[in-house]
């Protein structure tokens, strides 16, 4: 599954 | 975090260390460009706007502020050196910036039903900043390509920056698989940003890495 993640990366 | 990003973060990290262990030692920013410096500090400013307001952890924190902070500095030193002219650092930026900020304006993660008109500017801040760095390295590797006397460091600066790149990918795809983590605009412009350093790594072996003793 495919989520829409929060932006945690740089 | 997995390993793949934190080796990635940490070539990164490694990357702002050598350009400037090459400017504070050898007191000469030749064969550095300043527009690939500008727009690397454009990119971190558009892109960690979040800092005021999410938070996600102290290491993403002192990453970002370490990132702005280090980038502004090399645009300083780069920018007021006088020992460099910098004469081919001759690349239109504007044929990078004006298309990239125009695709953020129309391919981005904005709800504008949800969230208010400033979470939805960062959010075509955010894409910007993802496409100018897909593409903010070619003006170096303009230069690389002209300047015959390119030193070592500046040469292992790009290799740490393209050695990130490659981690970050490898870090999209262990994420896509166990965590389900997909930022498509992301993902595509880091392949992109990726293959351009596919060509520098050709220049890298044929320069540093078969250079002969003469």
């Amino acid at each position: 599954h495919r989520v829409k993640a929060p932006k945690d990366e740089l | 975090m997995n390993i793949f990003r934190f080796v990635g973060d940490m070539s990164h990290l490694a990357s702002f260390f050598l350009l400037l262990a090459k400017l504070i030692y050898t007191k000469s920013s030749t064969g550095v460009s300043l527009k690939t410096q500008a727009l690397y500090l454009t990119v971190f400013v558009c892109r960690y706007l979040d800092l005021l307001v999410a938070f996600v952890s102290w290491y993403n924190e002192l990453m970002k502020i370490f990132f702005i902070a280090a980038s502004a500095y090399i645009v300083y030193v780069v920018a007021t050196s006088t020992r460099n002219s910098n004469a081919s650092d001759t690349y239109r930026v504007e044929f990078l910036v004006i298309p990239a900020l125009v695709l953020a304006c129309f391919v981005n993660e904005t709800h504008w039903s949800k969230g208010g008109w400033s979470l939805n500017v960062m959010e075509i801040l955010w894409a910007f900043s993802i496409y100018l760095e897909a593409v903010a390295v070619l003006p170096q590797l303009k230069m690389l390509h002209q300047l015959e006397d390119t030193t070592n460091i500046t040469m292992h600066y790009m290799a740490s920056l393209g050695i990130y790149r490659a981690f970050y990918l490898l870090n999209w795809v262990y994420r896509l698989y166990y965590e389900g983590y997909w930022h498509p605009i992301a993902v595509v412009a880091g392949i992109v940003q990726t293959l351009l350093y596919a060509d520098f790594f050709i220049l890298y072996y044929q320069s540093v890495l078969l250079r002969l003793p003469s």
